[in-house]
């Protein structure tokens, strides 16, 4: 009867706060407040510190979803739509009550706030010791937004505490499971997509080529790692840290001029473009005539009109295709000027596979991967793979140049996530 | 203060009335597993314990022995995150906006 009674009692309790797992049991909204409460500061860690490191555990979850997140310390708090705070034993109007250091450190409501008890010896990111704050805020915050406990090695949502690793970030289960309860992958248009080619001298003297890929949206980018099918921790990082000299709020195309005898990196925006200093990491201020840069498209490229679309150089005949509305533009580099024949209709220059799937024009993108060995033209949130000439050896019934039916970008290269323009700098 | 002579407070001391109590037997045990839902109030008695430590020290990985061993106990007085490890409602609510609140939370808002 004892036993009996007891699990009624705590039955009760729980069904007023279980969090319950569900495709769609989750906020409706994608940006989302937040506020460390004043009466919930924990004496263990300054203020300061404690706020840093809740930025950036919502930090990383906007990483890796659909969602933002904005720290809120000035709105009536009825508009906060999650509230942390620390506490003891009976703490901030709580039902639930912490039992001191040892066991449970925290608990969070779904769709609603998080508590952490403050007998536990919660310790910054930097420290070996105690638990890390960032762990178990980044773990609680994942039971706000609807997540359930996963007993998986290595999920971020085992209910255990693992001390300290070296780092820890979400791995491509846990990311998953978040987006798919909120509809699905990141998604959004580009600014412009490339491969950055790196030169390496090696201790023998050799020189290795190397490339990272970076997209780049408005007035941010992110490295994408293509062997780990996700972006670099920590991304997007504002274009100015990374490319010193282009617009601060983006470019409409990259160009990488390789061959033989040239080599030249230029970035494209509205009526002006620059060619970037890869030695010296910003854009060269002269050209070798001494003319500075930005430099007009018109001078510099004569019979290409700006703005572009996008643009990209074709290494098998040394010419930039450039993208403006439903035209193509082949400018070859050898005498500077446009190629006979151009402008041509986009339809005319990558004629569709399947007929009716066809960008039709104002393209985002034009990207080369060396990763795929493939060109590819992006739109919105869709992408199309231009055929190849080896696809068309065992094919000869694909159109040259042709489209292949679009696909989701987000089906192609993960997890390339906003985050809220105020979390950009933590 | 709480006493520490360590410059990184790592020997901190910790008044016992602030300590979790320690599980040691199988009563604190049967709590705690009711506490995170592994236990359901409608199970018999007579099969519940042994089934519901078998089933807390699956998904622990731990040795499936059905009993209160020093593994098990172990476990169970690690640090942990507060909310269940299983749901009870079995009817969840649809939410369609974002709760507010104060602390004390009980249904979502719909």
């Amino acid at each position: 009867n004892r036993r009996r009674h007891l699990a009624d009692l705590v039955s009760k309790k729980r069904q007023k706060r279980d969090l319950t797992e569900s495709g769609y049991m989750a906020f409706s909204k994608d940006v989302l407040r937040w506020r460390l409460i004043g009466e919930g500061y924990s004496s263990q860690l300054t203020v300061d510190e404690q706020r840093y490191i809740f930025r950036l555990a919502f930090r990383m979850w906007s990483e890796v979803s659909p969602l933002e997140f904005v720290e809120d310390t000035w709105s009536p708090l009825e508009d906060v739509d999650i509230k942390l705070g620390f506490g003891t034993g009976r703490h901030l109007g709580c039902n639930q009550k912490f039992d001191g250091t040892g066991q449970e450190f925290a608990h969070a409501w779904f769709l609603g706030d998080i508590h952490f008890d403050d007998d536990e010896h919660f310790t910054g990111p930097s420290s070996h010791t105690g638990i890390s704050l960032l762990k178990v805020a980044v773990h609680e915050i994942g039971h706000v937004l609807g997540l359930p406990h996963i007993y998986r090695p290595g999920s971020i949502m085992q209910p255990s505490y693992l001390p300290h690793e070296s780092s820890f970030e979400m791995d491509w289960m846990d990311r998953k499971a978040i987006q798919h309860l909120y509809a699905g992958g990141c998604k959004g248009r580009f600014s412009t997509v490339f491969d950055w080619i790196r030169k390496e001298k090696t201790p023998y003297g050799d020189v290795k080529i190397r490339f990272n890929t970076y997209f780049m949206r408005d007035g941010w980018y992110w490295l994408y790692e293509n062997r780990n099918n996700r972006t670099r921790y920590g991304d997007p990082v504002a274009l100015q840290i990374g490319w010193h000299g282009i617009p601060s709020d983006g470019v409409d195309a990259y160009v990488h001029v390789w061959s033989r005898r040239r080599e030249a990196v230029y970035f494209f925006k509205g009526l002006q473009f620059w060619r970037y200093d890869s030695e010296n990491d910003r854009v060269f201020r002269h050209d070798s005539e001494g003319r500075r840069y930005p430099r007009l498209i018109s001078e510099g490229f004569p019979g290409i009109p700006s703005p572009i679309d996008s643009a990209f150089y074709d290494r098998r005949d040394s010419h930039i295709y450039f993208f403006r509305r439903a035209q193509v533009y082949a400018f070859s580099v050898e005498t500077n000027s446009l190629a006979s024949g151009f402008p041509k209709h986009i339809r005319d220059v990558f004629p569709p596979v399947e007929s009716g799937d066809h960008p039709d024009g104002s393209i985002d993108a034009a990207y080369f991967s060396y990763s795929h060995n493939a060109l590819f033209l992006l739109k919105g949130t869709r992408f199309w793979r231009v055929v190849g000439s080896r696809e068309r050896w065992r094919r000869p019934f694909l159109p040259r140049n042709g489209l292949m039916p679009h696909k989701e970008v987000d089906q192609q290269w993960f997890d390339i996530c906003d985050v809220h323009p105020t979390s950009l700098k933590l | 203060e709480k006493l520490f002579h360590n410059r990184d407070h790592s020997d901190m001391q910790i008044p016992t009335s602030h300590q979790a109590p320690v599980i040691t037997d199988e009563y604190e045990a049967e709590l705690f597993l009711s506490r995170y839902g592994f236990i359901k109030p409608t199970q018999r008695e007579e099969i519940q314990m042994k089934q519901t430590l078998k089933e807390f020290q699956m998904v622990s990985g731990l040795p499936v022995t059905g009993v209160f061993d020093d593994a098990t106990k172990d476990a169970m007085n690690k640090p942990r995150c507060g909310v269940p490890d299983k749901e009870t409602d079995p009817n969840p609510h649809v939410v369609t906006e974002s709760h507010i609140g104060g602390s004390d939370q009980s249904q979502p808002l719909q």
